[in-house]
């Protein structure tokens, strides 16, 4: 049996749109600590980790640990039907190849029930150690998003540049080139607006646009994103889930030949 | 062209 309740429907909605664009299928995993998952998209290149804590759910039970396979488009198909102040139930039982989602409107005088089918899904976990990163930068999740939308109609690539000048987002394309430096802000009164960047090493790495700027799908769940970067190793991209846990989006970093 | 890692390259299966 495994149930849980979450008032605030609406960050399953915007979970799931941060997801949907990277990865078609996903093994949810189900556990006392939570509900989580982990996924690469298709061509292995990227990986989605999301962790929703059991504390963070007004009623959480799962009485063993199993995975439920999803297709990420289906369930988001099956959220289009939840309004966004509506109170989200997902139940499975033991031994069935459905998942029942229940939408509450706040004052209970609408109930959906919808059944969704569950898929067997093969997925290579990967093992992420803990690591110590060269350059930390946290920055407005929105900006970060600006940043990225800006420079993918310039260029392809995005080589991030992390040093005591700040952070210096760099693109170039055949109409030109672009780049854009945010200098280290924690002076601001508003904790959400500061860019802070904690350096032991200068870095740069270059990455592919396409799949930073699908990581900002996240934006609308957290005010800030915290970028972690060393050298020849893929960068991580949390936005915090207040209260609950984070989506964390890994990438490898391009590879001069 | 720089080339596009993998991240297995980097993580290992389990």
């Amino acid at each position: 049996m495994f149930e849980l309740r979450l008032v605030q429907g609406s960050l399953l909605k915007r979970v799931i749109d941060a997801i949907k664009d990277l990865v078609n299928d996903a093994n949810f995993d189900c556990s006392s600590t939570g509900f989580s998952l982990q996924a690469m998209d298709s061509s292995h290149v990227a990986l989605v980790a999301l962790l929703l804590r059991s504390e963070g759910f007004e009623h959480f039970r799962c009485d063993r640990t199993f995975s439920m396979g999803m297709s990420i488009a289906n369930m988001a198909k099956m959220l289009k039907c939840a309004s966004n102040d509506d109170i989200i139930t997902i139940k499975a039982d033991d031994g069935t190849d459905t998942v029942t989602f229940m939408f509450e409107s706040p004052s209970q005088d609408k109930i959906s029930d919808i059944e969704m089918k569950l898929m067997d899904i093969d997925s290579d976990h990967l093992g992420i150690p803990d690591a110590e990163y060269e350059a930390i930068v946290r920055m407005p999740s929105t900006e970060f998003g600006s940043i990225c939308t800006s420079l993918s109609t310039i260029g392809d690539t995005v080589t991030i540049a992390v040093s005591k000048q700040g952070v210096t987002f760099s693109t170039k394309g055949d109409i030109g080139s672009g780049n854009i430096t945010c200098r280290q802000n924690s002076s601001t009164e508003k904790p959400e607006e500061a860019t802070i960047i904690e350096m032991k090493e200068p870095v740069v790495l270059t990455f592919a646009l396409k799949y930073i700027t699908t990581f900002t799908k996240a934006t609308s769940l957290s005010s800030q994103v915290t970028i972690s970067l060393s050298s020849d190793m893929p960068v991580v991209v949390e936005y915090k889930i207040a209260e609950m846990g984070h989506i964390r989006y890994y990438l490898a970093p391009k590879i001069e030949e | 062209v720089p080339k596009q890692g993998s991240l297995a390259a980097f993580y290992t299966g389990n």
